[in-house]
């Protein structure tokens, strides 16, 4: 079962003045309070489950993960943003209804590997790329 | 083998159910994806893996899986270590590159010329080559054929052994031959022979060669023909962990424009 999403504390920066803290521009800002930040989650592909056993030989399923979750501003650091995403972040809190928040996607995949048998019985190992979320980002 | 994940069961989450037709389609997607027209439908019972290249390729597999696991896309299938199921030695020198396609191929065509037939003698073994990926660049290609111990007659001497591409055959005069590889041996060497046989691929694009023949030629060091089979060279005849097979490893071009549907 997926485990229940941990309370956000809030940063304690001495450095930037909070965005809340900043006159008039962005009082309304909550932090994403109970909502997850973008990040990658368990999806696993079962080929066990789709009755293909009796020609793949290996895996009898992989890890595929997908990305889910808010790219609300701040970013932190972990959210892995590209600089527009920031940006995007930051218009999307002046005009919420006009610019979207920035999309929560994958930014690094690999491949996996599949060996199977054909209809001749000749066995095959085939890479597949991009097929595995490595890490996931706001973009 | 391979590990198996946590599945993740989302609680609470109504579970859509598919239709038939959805099943399907959800299938023919996936097995686009997987680069497959439709479901391989193996003929012979499938869970016996106890055959040759099953056994190479799923050490292969181990070997490749395990460099995804730890390194990410990028990761280049340095020469991987085989080891446990099969004991055949891992594919010739640098061969094994960043493949994207390994293909073992086991469907041949068997034919000798033995003891009862003139000389030079020899074993020829024609390959179905339909399945090597048409869209792909050949890197490597290797044979691999199991030797057991020569004949008595045989027992000290050592042997040579060359493999020719049969390029083309005359009805009314030896075949054309390309030689690819020759490998000099005791007589009394046993276990799998791996020939290098790469230079046969140059003409494989496209739809011009489905079939490829390679004949084999034993010699001993004064250049007498030898039986192949004398010589302990197994062929179709022998178990099923002993057949020979050949391997091709084949490379996708840079960027393979995904068919838009």
């Amino acid at each position: 079962a997926a485990r229940p999403p941990r309370r956000r504390q809030h940063k304690k920066s001495n450095e930037l003045p909070h965005p809340n803290k900043l006159p008039g521009i962005f009082d309304d800002v909550h932090a994403t309070e109970g909502r997850q930040v973008c990040r990658r989650h368990e999806l696993y592909v079962s080929f066990q489950d789709l009755g293909w056993l009796d020609w793949v030989i290996a895996p009898q399923g992989y890890s595929a993960y997908y990305c889910e979750g808010e790219c609300a501003f701040p970013l932190d650091s972990c959210m892995n943003a590209t600089n527009h995403a920031i940006l995007q972040s930051l218009v999307h809190l002046m005009k919420p209804e006009a610019v979207p928040k920035a999309c929560c996607a994958p930014t690094k995949l690999s491949a996996t590997s599949v060996l199977y048998y054909d209809s001749n019985n000749n066995v095959i190992l085939k890479k597949h790329r991009n097929m595995v979320v490595k890490s996931c980002g706001c973009h | 083998g391979s590990v198996l994940r946590r599945r993740l069961h989302s609680a609470g989450v109504p579970q859509r159910r598919l239709s038939g037709g959805e099943r399907r389609d959800v299938q023919r997607e996936i097995l686009a994806v997987l680069g497959l027209p439709g479901r391989p439908r193996p003929r012979a019972p499938s869970r016996a893996p106890a055959a040759a290249a099953p056994l190479f390729m799923l050490d292969l597999y181990h070997a490749v899986a395990g460099e995804e696991e730890e390194e990410g896309e990028e990761a280049a299938v340095s020469r991987p270590v085989l080891t446990g199921l099969s004991t055949q030695s891992p594919p010739p020198g640098s061969v094994v590159s960043r493949a994207d396609t390994v293909v073992s191929l086991v469907n041949m065509v068997e034919q000798d010329r033995d003891l009862f037939s003139p000389k030079p003698y020899w074993k020829e073994l024609r390959f179905d080559l339909t399945q090597v990926p048409a869209g792909e660049a050949v890197t490597a290609a290797e044979f691999r054929i199991y030797k057991n111990r020569a004949a008595p007659g045989y027992a000290n001497s050592s042997l040579q052994i060359s493999i020719y591409e049969v390029e083309a055959q005359n009805s009314n005069r030896e075949s054309d031959l390309l030689l690819l590889d020759v490998q000099d041996l005791r007589a009394g060497t046993e276990g799998w022979l791996v020939f290098d046989v790469t230079a046969a691929s140059n003409h494989w694009s496209g739809d011009q060669k489905r079939s490829l023949g390679l004949r084999l030629y034993v010699e001993t060091d004064d250049g007498h023909s030898v039986d192949p089979g004398s010589a302990g060279l197994l062929g179709r005849r022998g178990p099923r962990s002993k057949q020979p097979f050949m391997v091709t490893f084949s490379r996708a071009s840079p960027s393979p424009g995904r068919v838009t549907r």
